[in-house]
């Protein structure tokens, strides 16, 4: 019981704190859809019991994983920003991050 | 000069002179020296010299078989002495390859040592290769090793098994997956317009709203540049328009970035 | 063969352009969106 209640009180608490704020709404449905992705090219290696290309299915892969990491990294910046660091660096960071990610899948893909 | 042939693992046999060897042809037709060898493991030494000033660049002598193609090359050592350079071959029996050992009692032909002394700078009537010696083996060589196959005869079938191709899946499998793909990342762009994630309210106006024009541009310009590369594209030419979307695009960029910040 | 004449890739190469797609949509909306 005591977990349950936890459960739903952490449950409640995320989508408060979601609900108003769009971008982490924005981040977090990308994540999820990511995952969503991964599962789907893993169903079809599991149907056609082959992962042939190989490097076809890493470069699909790892654009999925890849972009989940990046994005959890800029959630994580969200939040209270270092007094630092401007406020647009983790996004421009992720922005150079993803297109070298996705440099990096395009050329293994071949 | 003074080409000579020594028994230095037997003791008892006599040194055999050759004399003077050249590159010119031998008058007569004289054969070239011939040696018994009744010790499988005797060795044998060719000893000459030649003028200092005078050294070829390749020096080899040949011990084997040359009608049946079967030689191998030995080293002479060295050794400066003044006017005169000492050349000294070490011929052991024991070493020859077994192959030449076997085909040479089989044809009952004498193993003949030849001596090429040469340049490529020198003129080729001056280029010396010649047969000195010719070896008599007077052993039993022992036939009995499985693993030699006669040079010329019938050599066991070659059986090279390929990898198959892959398989591949058929189309409308592979087809039915990429549609479930294309309506997950449609269903996620819908999510995100409905959920109000995606509400384009905070809009920037004026010079932001250009250097936002420039970072979008500068985006998918890369993108673009990239599934160019994949479809085959050179990557300098990769690299080159990277460098030319990669300047402007950075300025607009980082000042739109401040601006997003603030 | 290049990997669009095998059929097994299409599936990974959609995967990616889908992301890539996706991806673009994503930087445009937050950088317009505001996060209240």
């Amino acid at each position: 019981t005591d977990f349950q209640e936890a459960f739903n009180i952490s449950k409640k608490a995320y989508f408060a704190q979601v609900n108003n704020n769009p971008r982490l709404k924005l981040i977090d449905t990308f994540c999820f859809f990511l995952v969503l992705l991964g599962i789907i090219q893993f169903a079809f290696i599991v149907l056609i019991r082959d992962n042939f290309p190989f490097n076809a299915f890493l470069s699909g892969f790892i654009i999925c994983v890849g972009q989940f990491v990046l994005l959890m990294s800029l959630r994580l910046q969200l939040g209270n920003s270092f007094p630092c660091i401007s406020k647009g660096r983790p996004f421009g960071e992720f922005v150079v991050a993803s297109l070298i990610l996705h440099f990096i899948c395009l050329h293994f893909i071949n | 000069q003074d080409v000579h042939v020594s028994f230095p693992s037997t003791k008892r046999k006599t040194s055999i002179m050759i004399g003077r060897v050249g590159p010119e042809p031998e008058k007569d037709d004289i054969a070239s020296t011939s040696v018994k060898v009744d010790n499988p493991n005797e060795v044998i030494q060719v000893s000459f010299a030649i003028d200092s000033s005078d050294k070829p660049f390749q020096n080899f002598l040949l011990v084997g078989l040359p009608s049946s193609n079967l030689e191998m090359t030995f080293e002479p050592e060295i050794r400066d002495n003044g006017k005169l350079s000492m050349y000294k071959y070490k011929v052991d029996l024991g070493t020859l390859d077994s192959a030449l050992l076997q085909q040479a009692s089989k044809s009952s032909e004498s193993i003949k040592a030849t001596l090429i002394l040469a340049s490529s700078t020198a003129k080729p009537k001056d280029n010396l290769f010649k047969e000195i010696l010719q070896l008599d083996l007077d052993f039993d060589i022992d036939h009995t090793d499985s693993s030699f196959v006669d040079k010329f005869s019938v050599k066991p079938e070659i059986h090279h098994v390929f990898h198959a191709e892959p398989k591949r899946v058929a189309r409308p499998i592979a087809l039915l997956f990429v549609a479930i793909i294309f309506l997950t990342v449609l269903s996620l762009i819908v999510t995100w317009l409905n959920s109000c994630a995606a509400t384009f309210d905070s809009f920037p106006s004026g010079t932001n709203a250009l250097y936002l024009l420039g970072f979008v541009v500068t985006i998918v310009g890369f993108e673009v540049i990239f599934v160019r590369y994949y479809l085959g594209t050179n990557i300098f030419e990769t690299l080159f328009s990277s460098l030319y979307l990669g300047a402007p695009g950075l300025l607009a960029s980082t000042k739109f970035l401040r601006s997003f910040g603030q | 063969p290049r990997s669009w004449e095998i059929s097994n890739s299409w599936v990974y190469i959609s995967t990616i352009c889908g992301v890539i797609a996706a991806w673009v949509f994503f930087v445009v909306s937050f950088a317009t969106t505001s996060s209240v």
